[in-house]
Formats: structure tokens, sequence, C-alpha cells
């Protein structure tokens, strides 16, 4: 199966 | 004050259409350089950034930075009061709490003006950073959002895998398989219809196609979509909006667990 990652493991907060 | 117009308000509505799926509420940063949107969707998994430029209105005007907190489904009820050919200008007060759309028939035998509340929204913004991307694609948008429509009958997730060949786009489920592979356009009348594909590595990721859904809503907004692809970051899917700029979503790919 596949896990959904979220979009902060990304990006920092501004 | 902050004063826009539009001479043809469909692009608002396309552009609202484009969000209200993935949002419940956005910020509109309206600046001297343009109206800019930045947000995540509740589950924070995808991004949405709109940027439409000041020289791409009729008219605008922006004295101080203004932020308005807007709720999406009050200005849908508004919008849907316009005419598509109606002229619209949107206006505000410097730190207003509420915000102006007035529209005007062409031939400017019917005004009506909306006035709606603002709301204070604490929105979270991300630093996105420039980024080489392995692969990009440019295809029609309206075959991504058949490709979108299509698979998301035969699981929740599309893997697209990109080479130097083309692209494929595959889902598996409980009815079987799919995968639909587009090859680059050798030749097209229009420029519009053509497939290319800039390759600096092979890249193969994983998304959910319920987002991949949410943002071929966007569709009307242009003939051409571009994804943008790269080992273990976001997917950008970007629409140019004519002469305004553009509306970009980020989405987060699925990981093996």
């Amino acid at each position: 199966t596949n896990k959904q990652n979220n979009m902060k493991k990304y990006y920092d907060r501004r | 004050m902050f004063e826009a117009r539009l001479v043809q308000c469909s692009m608002l509505k396309k552009v609202l259409e484009a969000i209200k799926e993935l949002l419940n509420e956005a910020t509109f940063d309206c600046s001297d350089a343009g109206i800019q949107l930045q947000a995540m969707d509740n589950s924070h998994v995808s991004l949405v950034s709109l940027n439409l430029r000041s020289d791409g209105f009729d008219k605008y005007r922006c004295d101080r930075n203004l932020s308005m907190g807007i709720n999406l489904a009050s200005m849908t009820k508004i919008m849907k009061c316009a005419g598509n050919d109606d002229v619209l200008t949107i206006k505000a007060q410097d730190n207003a709490d509420n915000v102006m759309f007035m529209f005007e028939s062409q031939n400017q035998e019917k005004v009506s003006d909306y006035d709606m509340k603002l709301i204070n929204l604490d929105q979270e913004h991300l630093g996105i950073p420039e980024t080489d991307y392995s692969c990009i694609i440019k295809m029609p948008s309206g075959e991504f959002a058949r490709i979108c429509r299509d698979l998301s009958q035969f699981g929740e997730s599309v893997v697209i895998s990109c080479t130097k060949e083309g692209v494929k786009f595959s889902a598996a489920g409980d009815v079987g398989a799919a995968n639909i592979k587009l090859a680059q356009t050798a030749n097209v009348d229009k420029e519009e219809e053509a497939v290319t594909i800039e390759m600096q590595e092979p890249v193969t990721l994983t998304f959910a196609c319920r987002y991949l859904n949410s943002f071929t809503k966007a569709t009307a907004l242009s003939p051409q979509v571009q994804l943008s692809m790269s080992a273990d970051v976001p997917l950008v899917v970007e629409y140019k909006i004519g002469d305004f700029g553009h509306i970009r979503y980020y989405l987060a790919p699925k990981i093996e667990e």
C-alpha cells in the first residue's frame, strides 16, 4: 500500500 | 483603496471554479503587482497557488497591500449573478471588512453591485523553492482531464511514469488495471494539441486520483497543462491564464509504506 504524504513535509513555512 | 476592472468576468468565474472544490476559503493577497493566492486544502496534501498580474486587468489600482479573506461559497453565489460578458469591477477600501463586486452589462443598461463580508483567516504560507524538475510534460488540458477521469474508475491512485519515449498513466484496483501511454507528438497543426516532454532523468511517482481530478476543474482556463515532476517532491500541475499569469497545483506524492 501507499501512504499519502503531507505538503508540509516538503516545504517550510514562510 | 483597491480597484480592479475586468472586461470579461468569465475569467474570474473560471478561476473560482478551479479552486472551490479544493478550498473552502482563501486569502486573496492584493498588491501593486496583482492578486495572489496560496492555500492548502484541508488535509494539507495539495496546495493551490494563483497569480493574476495587475497588467492583465483593464484597470488596476492598489494603493496599499490588502489581504482579503474570502469564503469561496459566498463568492460563488455572487459570481453566479454575473453574466459571462459582464464587465466586473472589484472594489475595497484600505483595511475594509467587506469587498464590493459590481457587474455591468455590455450595453451598460444593467448595473448590479454585491457587497460581501470578508473573513479573518490565519493561513499558513509555504515557501516553495525554485526547482529544476527532472521531467516537464506539456499536453492538452482536455486530454489530461480525460485521463484522470478515466483512470479514477480503476483505483484511488495514478502512477505517472515519464521517460524520453513518452508518459504513462496507470491505475489498478478490483476491476483490473489500466494503462494510458502518450508519446510526444511528431508534428501537429495546432500548438495546443501537442504533447512535449523535456526529460533530464526518468521519473515514476504515485498520486491520489481525487486531487488530480480536482485540479482538472481548471481545464477551462487553458488549452494546455504542464506537469513538472522530480523524484520525491510534489508534482506541479500548471495552467496558464492568458495575459494574467497562472494557477499551479502542488500535490504531495504517495510513498511506499
